[in-house]
Formats: C-alpha cells, structure tokens, sequence
C-alpha cells in the first residue's frame, strides 16, 4: 500500500511540469524511503532524474516497492484539477492498475478524487555513478533561466566557458551574437543571490539551447541551480527539494 | 560544425 501526502498539490505540480515537457513515459517507482523516477528523452540526449525523499511529503507510508508506470502528459490533465493550496495524496495498493489521486481543499470540506490508468512501461533504470566534475557552479535559478532563455533567441547552440573567475556564456547565430559574463560573489543578506564556483579545470561546452530550454523549467522547484561541468561526461543540473532533487543530464554537442 | 552527442556511453544499464 502507498499513501503519499503532500502538504500542497503545487508541489507535485512543479515537479511535473518541471520535466513534463522532455519525457512523457515515466515509472515512478515507490519504496518505503520515497519515490525515485528517471527518465530519457527520444533522441536520448537529456536524462532526467527525480528523487522525493519522504522529508516532502506531510505523511508517506509504503510497504511494499510499488512501480506507478505514468503518462505525464495524463497526469497533468488531473494535476491541473486540484487547487494549489489542496493536499494531495497519492494513493496506490501493492499491485495497482490504476493511482489515486486525493486533493482535500484544507479551508472547507471540499475533496475531489480522481484515479488515473497506470502503463508497463518498458524503460531501462541507467546506473548513475558518481562522476568526477571539473567545474560546480551554484547560481540563482531565474537568472540562469533568463540567461538560457535570452541566448537561445540566437542560436540554437549555447556555449558554456568557465575560468578561474569567469562564467561566461555566449550564443553565436544568424541574427547576431551575444554574451552574459558572471563572476562568483557572495550575498550575505541574501545568501540565496550568490554564485559559487567550485573549479578544478577550466571548461569550454556547447549544449543544445532546446534542451537547457527544458531544464530551466525546473527552475520552479528551487531558488538555485547547481550546475557541475566536465569534457568528460555529461553536464548535471540540478534543482533541490527540501527532501530530493530533480536532476538532468545533458550530454553536449561536439566538434566533428 | 558540431554533432549532438548521446548519453548512452556514459551510463550503464541497471
């Protein structure tokens, strides 16, 4: 039996339209620890990673591991039934064809149920190792959403290059080119507003704007990112819950 | 020019 309670349905909500966009079949699969999901887009370029530690949900009980195979773009459909400020419990039993999903409006005895099909989907779990970065970068998510979302007016490539002092990201198109240059430096009244740069070796990537384009849509979820760069392996983005983390891997584009 | 490159050799499946 699962019994998954959110304080708030907009919880979830953000979470889902955070990759509802880039993947559309994904087991959610449950334990008595939390609810962990991954998945990869198509052209298998982006993975997306979810973890909700059982620290964000108000109450969560899970007996025994469960998988809820899930169609996002369904699951969105009931989200947006629900209000914000609603609870929202998930509610499935040990071998469950469909999920059932509680909202419970705190302020008068309102509650609306909806149950939604579950699918087999056939999707690989990958092994995530701990792979060795050459640059972590912690920044404000809106302004790294704003960055993306202006230089890829440009191109439909986006250039990341960091040194010692310097982040610097760049978009050279057809109609023009343009730069956003940061520095790390720490806001005490407004720690939040930092940006930390943690670098071993200086990097010099190129990743599709589509795909940061997707991942800033996580932004939702949290007032910073953290961003970890390597030549070597595919760059982590990473927006963090109060108990998780919802994570996307991008691998860059290459010089033929 | 520049090729998308793939995820796929960098994870392993589970």
């Amino acid at each position: 039996m699962l019994e998954a309670k959110f304080e708030e349905a907009s919880l979830f909500k953000r979470i889902i339209d955070g990759f509802k966009d880039c993947v559309q079949l994904v087991n959610f699969q449950c334990k008595e620890d939390g609810i962990i999901a991954q998945a990869v887009d198509d052209s298998r370029v982006l993975l997306v990673s979810l973890e909700i530690g059982i620290e964000a949900f108000q109450n969560y009980r899970c007996d025994h591991p469960v998988t809820l195979g899930i169609d996002l773009t369904s699951l969105s459909k009931i989200l947006r039934c629900g209000n914000n400020t609603d609870n929202l419990t998930l509610i499935a039993d040990d071998t469950p064809d469909s999920v059932l999903l509680l909202f419970e409006d705190t302020k008068k005895d309102r509650i609306a149920e909806y149950s939604l099909k579950l699918m087999d989907i056939d999707a690989e779990f990958l092994k995530i190792e701990d792979l060795a970065y050459d640059c972590t970068l912690k920044m404000p998510s809106p302004e790294f959403s704003k960055i993306v979302r202006d230089l890829s007016q440009l191109s439909d490539s986006i250039n990341i290059m960091i040194t010692k002092e310097t982040i610097k990201f760049v978009a050279d198109g057809d109609i023009g080119s343009g730069s956003v240059i940061l520095k790390p430096f720490v806001n005490m009244d407004k720690p939040q507003e930092s940006i930390n740069l943690n670098m071993d070796q200086p990097v010099d990537l190129t990743f599709g704007s589509k795909y940061l384009l997707d991942i800033v849509k996580g932004s939702a979820l949290s007032d910073n990112v953290g961003v970890r760069l390597s030549s070597e392996a595919p760059a982590l983005f990473q927006f963090d819950l109060k108990s998780g983390y919802l994570q996307f891997f991008l691998a860059p584009k290459f010089n033929d | 020019k520049r090729t998308q490159g793939t995820l796929e050799s960098f994870f392993k499946k589970r």
